[in-house]
């Protein structure tokens, strides 16, 4: 249960992780376009 | 103190006698110096005063897990190898129990690369992994897996003769229970198979010698930068981990290390198997491990001699001798883990996640294709009605998600003030407030993530925790009254 629940958090904070840099990184794309 | 660089002329000890067991052990040796701290106590130096021999001596309080301890003994007395540490003893004095063991003088391969501040070359690297590969043949042989193979737990003797040590963790397979399904070992260096608590067998010990491979070649394994509950989980997700700069090993070295970091243990090779690889093959000449000891053996001496110096300027002040054997020998125990940092793993492993091509293909799920844009940008196509560059894709999905964040920027403002307030992460990932926020807010919350991942793992492992003392203690009262 322990594992399990460790899984549940560390997943949640990777897929909110890929989240903000997909983020990060669009936008970088973005500025150098208009760069 | 003069470091023995050749054997001992005598006869090579096999186990003590009846008659040395019976006495009390500081008849039977004298202890000389700590050499460093083991998975269950202290290891020292020992004087095996009947023949002259050099030993290392384990003391385990007897309040450790003795079970474990009882293992460990077990699994050394019955292997009898050249590649495997050998077991000789074992004494009860006071409140420890003392384990016997075979010295290996030149300590172990991670104590050598940090002695000398040097990485292994890939000759040193095969020399190594020769023995090693010897070791775990004669130990899955056995029916026996190691289960933390690193370059820690590699000892070396003064001979240069690599051995396979530290058996606290071993497990003993048997026909009925093929495949164990423990969760045991160091996380950067475990096999994927463990990790997912699937059953394993005696290769999930070629998985940890891979990673080994690469620890020697780089000075760390894999993922070694990133907090280990992240390694964890991204070593089965991932593909099998490899070398951080290519280029700069030979074909057969990547080939093996390749070879042994198989995700799928039905496809991995055996230590028999790889005994036969070319990096492994090609003889070596017998001296390259020696050249090896003699210069960390050079380094530990000189800095055994500068301490030595600076204590004896320090005279005011007791010597202490543990700070002296502390500076010998520091065993790649668990501070391996404590020295990683999540402040500065954010950013090797964001920048690992770029290098890599993940961004990319995360590009292409939001609706932005990444080979066109690129194309795109750089031709700057032109339009002949507006003679206007065109506009790439990505660019135009942020201006349409623009337009639709003004229509309702109000609500989201509000959301986002109230993610902010909380201590963990939203459940599901909002793209809508997370496109409200400036680059300074985005990178400011990914700076934020580790240490706030590691308070919540904390909050939940000290949860169970209060969950399972009463049980832990209901075992104890057990076993107690069982003793009696």
């Amino acid at each position: 249960l322990f594992m399990k629940e460790l899984e549940r958090i560390v997943k949640s904070y990777e897929s909110y992780r890929q989240a903000l840099l997909t983020e990060v990184e669009a936008r970088q794309k973005r500025q150098q376009w208009y760069a | 103190e003069k470091v023995q660089l050749r054997s001992h002329p005598r006869r090579q000890l096999k186990k003590l006698s009846e008659d040395s067991l019976t006495k009390q052990p500081e008849e039977v040796f004298d202890v000389l110096e700590k050499l460093g701290e083991g998975s269950y106590g202290s290891v020292f130096k020992a004087h095996f005063k009947e023949t002259g021999e050099i030993v290392a001596i384990k003391q385990v309080p007897v309040e450790s897990d003795l079970q474990e301890i009882i293992k460990e003994i077990s699994i050394m007395q019955q292997c009898n190898s050249p590649y495997v540490v050998k077991y000789y003893g074992s004494y009860f004095k006071n409140s420890d129990l003392w384990i016997v063991m075979e010295y290996c003088g030149a300590g172990s391969v991670s104590d050598i690369i940090r002695l000398r501040n040097k990485t292994l070359t890939e000759d040193e690297i095969a020399a190594i992994l020769h023995s090693t590969l010897k070791g775990l043949e004669y130990l899955h042989f056995m029916r026996k897996i190691h289960r933390d193979i690193k370059a820690g737990n590699i000892l070396l003797n003064a001979e240069g003769h690599a051995k396979l040590a530290d058996f606290g963790v071993a497990g003993q397979l048997t026909d009925t229970m093929a495949k164990r399904n423990t969760v045991i070992g160091t996380p950067f260096w475990m096999a994927p198979e463990v990790i997912q608590e699937i059953g394993y067998n005696c290769v999930a010990d070629i998985w940890s010698l891979g990673i080994t491979a690469i620890e020697m070649a780089e000075g760390k394994p894999p993922y070694a930068d990133i907090h280990p509950m992240r390694a964890i989980f991204m070593i089965p997700s991932n593909p099998p981990p490899t070398f951080r700069n290519p280029d700069q090993w030979s074909e057969p070295f990547k080939e093996f290390v390749s070879q042994c970091l198989v995700k799928n243990p039905e496809n991995r090779a055996t230590a028999t198997q790889l005994l036969q690889h070319p990096f492994i093959k090609s003889p070596k000449p017998g001296t390259i491990l020696r050249a090896l000891i003699a210069d960390a053996v050079e380094v530990k001496l000189k800095k055994q001699e500068a301490q030595q110096r600076e204590q004896d300027q320090d005279e005011e002040e007791n010597s202490d001798e543990d700070e002296v054997d502390q500076g010998t020998m520091v065993r790649a125990g668990t501070s391996d883990l404590g020295t990683i940092r999540a402040a500065g793993s954010l950013g090797s492993s964001a920048g690992t996640m770029i290098d890599s091509g993940t961004m990319v293909s995360q590009m292409g799920t939001m609706v932005i294709n990444s080979d066109d844009e690129d194309e795109d940008a750089g031709t700057m196509k032109r339009r002949e009605e507006t003679m206007q560059p065109a506009k790439p894709s990505f660019l135009e999905y942020f201006e349409k998600q623009e337009k639709e964040k003004e229509s309702n920027n109000h609500g989201e403002s509000q959301n986002v003030a109230n993610n902010a307030d909380k201590s963990k992460i939203p459940a599901e990932v909002d793209m809508e407030v997370m496109r409200s926020w400036s680059v300074e807010e985005l990178r400011r919350r990914l700076a934020s993530l580790d240490p706030q991942m590691e308070q919540e793992i904390e909050e939940i492992r000290q949860r169970y925790q209060t969950k399972r003392q009463p049980i832990l203690d209901a075992i104890e009262a057990k076993k107690r009254r069982q003793k009696n």
